[in-house]
């Protein structure tokens, strides 16, 4: 493992403790998209299926544990904690992010590395994980007040993905064998959807002003 | 590409 793809899954552990500290020690959800997890959990779900069967090494399996258990929890959470759960706007929160699924499953369907119940669920991973961060995004651009907390998870989320990139070019130039279209360019649309929340995270933070998303 | 083996990223 090389130190692109280690800093990357820190960053997105870092995500998911600045999330579930949010939660669980300042009991709120608000600004955080109850679709965008619910996507996340359907991602984690799909994509570990093997999870005891496939064994590649003990971090694997770990982290595999924290992601399930972590995104199912924060679902659960935002649904079922009776103080969280009063945090959720849902009023903001509309994107229909069922229409993500279907899609990416025809999209898994017609293109995967091959047509094994497995292969096509990890690329239905894939392709679902580049998109679920929308209904987050916009939640983003509606919400007023975005606190620090909600503004470095979704940080800390996109920096997870850039340093995916630098870990697949390292990994493009040290071990030829190593090639994933479907990751790679489901992987960098991905990335440019966080490039409009970078621009404005930088901006109030080189300004010292509060993060506001223009409509 | 294409193995199982391959998806040893999280």
């Amino acid at each position: 493992m090389n130190a692109f793809r280690l800093a990357g899954d820190m960053t997105h552990l870092l995500s998911v403790v600045v999330l579930l500290l949010k939660i669980h020690t300042i009991k709120s959800c608000a600004g955080i998209s109850l679709k965008t997890q619910e996507l996340y959990a359907l991602v984690f779900a799909a994509r570990y299926l093997d999870l005891f069967i496939h064994f590649i090494s003990l971090y694997n399996t770990v982290m595999k544990l924290v992601f399930l258990a972590s995104s199912f929890s924060i679902v659960w959470y935002m649904r079922r904690h009776k103080i969280v759960r009063r945090t959720y706007d849902k009023d903001h929160d509309t994107f229909r992010h069922h229409f993500l699924v279907l899609p990416c499953l025809a999209l898994a369907l017609l293109i995967n590395e091959r047509f094994t119940f497995r292969e096509v669920m990890w690329a239905f991973s894939i392709y679902l994980e580049a998109v679920a961060i929308l209904p987050q995004l916009v939640l983003l651009q509606r919400t007023r007040n975005i606190d620090n907390l909600t503004g470095q998870y979704v940080f800390f989320l996109g920096a997870y993905r850039v340093l995916y990139i630098l870990n697949w070019i390292y990994r493009y130039f040290t071990e030829p064998h190593f090639v994933h279209w479907i990751s790679w360019v489901a992987g960098i649309v991905q990335t440019l959807l966080y490039a409009d929340f970078f621009y404005y995270y930088i901006m109030s933070w080189k300004n010292n002003v509060k993060l506001e998303l223009p409509a | 590409g294409g193995g199982d083996d391959d998806h040893d990223e999280l």
